[in-house]
């Protein structure tokens, strides 16, 4: 069995590499890090979470990559950042102060059956696979299908449409199945998302185009975070709610969040400096996850220092 | 697997709303098959778009008669594909 020293974390899996890695990493961190199945995939793949836990139900931040298949930089970041934090804990005061108040949860596969179809089918798919009756098109844009703004601006009723909204809302297990567990939770208090590309860090809203109560303090926190990121390479990042930054788009995920009452909901737009899009070489992913290693502490760090 | 042997990725930045007014007409043609990575927001602001090898003309076209400029981005998509491909198997063995 692969130990986790010898994978490859600059390079892109497979779904099968990367649960390997998710269980090798549990292996070797048994006092820190476990394997949780919050459920299943259309296709009956198992969405698989990691937890950052030092005992106890602590509150907790949440990060997952790749709701959208073909965003393959933001699965390998996440991979990366899990080794990451439980390589920190107890070497790295930040991270080790972090986890000794706050459990992290950590999705790398949003989009489990999206990721398989667009490493064997089709490498530009986005959506999930889900059937929809009536229709020969296939799949939902899951960034569509949250309960907040459902069907408004910024998706579509087309089932052809890369950005199809669904049917309703969370009617894509992957999304009801966050949702679930975000709700059965009840403590989560950062919830944070990471896509690719155009190097963005956005908060709400997105499905409407009004500034959120905690607008200031969101602004402050991802300007913060984006400096952070730009400092170790250089990468520019734009800042601001996703309505005024990229498009107005509904049924977002950290919309959704936002309303529920988690604070702190952000999402990443990753790196592409090189005008390659979703076909990002492999020889940038460890700088792409180093960067937003450095953003992603900063939103954690805050979050650590400003319970609610 | 789906290949996209000569699909190319074009960059292109919208000078005015007019213009603007123009690829959102453009976007919602379905049968172009247009793919926006990077979407179409304001006048000034760059905008990507995959677009499949057949209907590369008919943009490059349309494109050129409304004097909306673009570069090529991406000159064949499956080449990066290849590449990619390639590099994962390399990092594999």
């Amino acid at each position: 069995k692969e130990r986790s020293s010898g994978f490859d974390f600059g390079t892109y899996h497979t779904l099968e590499e990367i649960f390997q890695e998710m269980d090798n990493l549990a292996e070797q961190y048994p006092d820190l890090v476990s394997k949780l199945q919050i459920g299943y995939s259309f296709e009956k793949r198992p969405i698989n979470v990691l937890k950052f836990s030092t005992g106890g139900n602590k509150p907790a931040i949440w990060l997952d990559a790749g709701i959208h298949a073909r965003e393959w930089v933001s699965h390998a970041t996440a991979l990366w950042t899990a080794n990451q934090i439980a390589s920190d804990y107890g070497k790295d005061p930040s991270i080790t102060a972090l986890l000794d108040t706050m459990d992290i949860f950590l999705l790398p596969v949003t989009n489990p059956d999206g990721y398989v179809f667009s490493h064997t089918e089709n490498r530009m798919w986005r959506k999930t696979r889900s059937t929809i009756s009536g229709s020969l098109c296939v799949g939902v844009d899951p960034n569509r299908n949250w309960d907040a703004g459902f069907g408004g601006p910024g998706s579509s009723d087309n089932p052809c449409s890369d950005s199809y909204h669904g049917p309703s809302a969370n009617s894509e297990v992957e999304v009801k199945s966050i949702v679930d567990f975000v709700k059965s939770h009840g403590e989560i208090k950062a919830f944070i998302t990471l896509h690719s590309y155009s190097q963005l860090l956005m908060y709400p809203y997105g499905y409407k185009c009004t500034v959120s109560k905690d607008f200031n303090e969101l602004n402050e926190v991802a300007q913060i975070a984006a400096e952070a990121v730009t400092s170790l390479y250089g990468t520019t990042y734009e800042v601001g709610p996703i309505c005024s930054i990229i498009y107005q788009a509904s049924g977002g995920s950290i919309d959704w969040t936002y309303d529920y009452g988690i604070k702190y909901s952000f999402a990443f737009e990753l790196r592409d400096t090189g005008h390659y899009g979703f076909l990002l070489p492999v020889n940038q992913i460890l700088p792409t996850a180093e960067e937003t290693w450095q953003g992603l502490k900063k939103i954690m760090e805050h979050v650590r220092d400003n319970p609610y | 697997q789906k290949t996209f042997i000569g699909d190319q990725v074009l960059e292109i930045t919208p000078r005015n709303e007019e213009q603007v007014k123009n690829l959102r007409q453009l976007e919602t043609e379905a049968h172009l098959q247009l793919d926006f990575w990077r979407p179409l927001r304001t006048a000034g602001e760059k905008v990507h778009v995959r677009i499949p090898f057949s209907r590369l003309q008919a943009v490059k076209i349309f494109l050129e008669s409304h004097d909306i400029p673009y570069s090529i981005m991406i000159e064949d998509v499956q080449v990066l594909l290849d590449k990619e491909n390639e590099e994962m198997l390399f990092h594999r063995r």
